[in-house]
């Protein structure tokens, strides 16, 4: 199972996340190691970067409308902040005690921390985008329900014509997510249900033209047979989108491997 | 922002890669 969430979050991450799972091995193993080099530059380089996206993320932060994502990223912000300061100050530890096991527990738990905090703060804001796709999800689902009102046929041009533009943005924005995930299992859930809803949309139209058909018709005769297949139809779809809904929400990440 | 963040994660990513490399040749070694 990957751990990280999406192909861009993997990207970033594992290749350090692999290099502090060896160095981990290399660390329990080694008895009584031979003396650190001077770590001052590349610990350096660790609490510049650091400074900078801390930066980035607090305005980020401040000007984001999406209130978990306001609420999650100080939190994960923090946390890769306090690493870089257990770094610089193992590695200053270090410079008089080149042997000291622990500063050398703490420099590693240093890079663990910064894999984890910039792991939380990415996922913090992969879940912002998770939620707006959501946005738009929930939206087709409201207005799926107002099939029940259409009752003429130049209601019905007025209906598929709403409904259109967000069932179109929603298949286009789970197509794209699907595509970003690195669990397979995900992916074929989102397309399954994606292929449903697309699969569902002519037969919605007919069934609320039969409706419409029937209501019109002298005697109206099957009206209410209409009417259930039309409601079975829409339930179907809404169905299939909470299902949507849900899959985007699971993740495979589990931050506390890096603790 | 976010393409902005992604890039400050890059560029953290590839700085603590530096580290533990360094500190890696040395438990290594």
């Amino acid at each position: 199972m990957p751990v990280f969430h999406t192909k861009l979050i993997e990207s970033i991450l594992d290749p350090v996340a692999q290099q502090i799972s060896q160095l981990v091995i290399l660390h329990e193993q080694a008895e009584d190691g031979a003396a650190m080099p001077d770590l001052t530059q590349p610990v350096s380089a660790v609490a510049k970067a650091v400074g900078n996206l801390v930066q980035v993320g607090r305005q980020t932060s401040a000007t984001s409308t999406d209130k978990v994502l306001q609420e999650e990223m100080p939190v994960a912000l923090d946390r890769v902040e306090n690493a870089s300061i257990s770094l610089i100050q193992a590695a200053k530890t270090l410079r008089q005690e080149p042997l000291s096991r622990s500063a050398r527990d703490i420099l590693i738990n240093g890079a663990r921390g910064i894999l984890g905090g910039t792991s939380a703060l990415l996922l913090s804001l992969d879940q912002a985008e998770v939620r707006k796709i959501i946005r738009i999800c929930k939206g087709v689902q409201e207005y799926l329900a107002v099939a029940e009102v259409v009752e003429g046929m130049e209601d019905l041009i007025v209906y598929v014509k709403n409904l259109t533009p967000g069932m179109t943005q929603m298949v286009k924005m789970v197509d794209g997510r699907q595509a970003e995930l690195t669990h397979q299992v995900h992916r074929n859930m989102l397309i399954a249900s994606k292929d449903k809803i697309k699969n569902l949309l002519p037969v919605l139209i007919s069934s609320i033209k039969i409706f419409v058909t029937t209501i019109q018709s002298p005697g109206k005769r099957g009206l209410d047979e209409a009417a259930s297949n039309r409601l079975y139809v829409v339930s179907q779809m809404y169905l299939e989108i909470e299902e949507i809904i849900r899959v985007l929400q699971l993740t495979t990440y589990d931050e506390d491997d890096w603790n | 922002n976010v393409a902005e963040m992604v890039k400050q994660a890059k560029v953290l990513a590839q700085a603590t890669s530096q580290l533990v490399n360094a500190i890696k040749l040395e438990a290594e070694g």
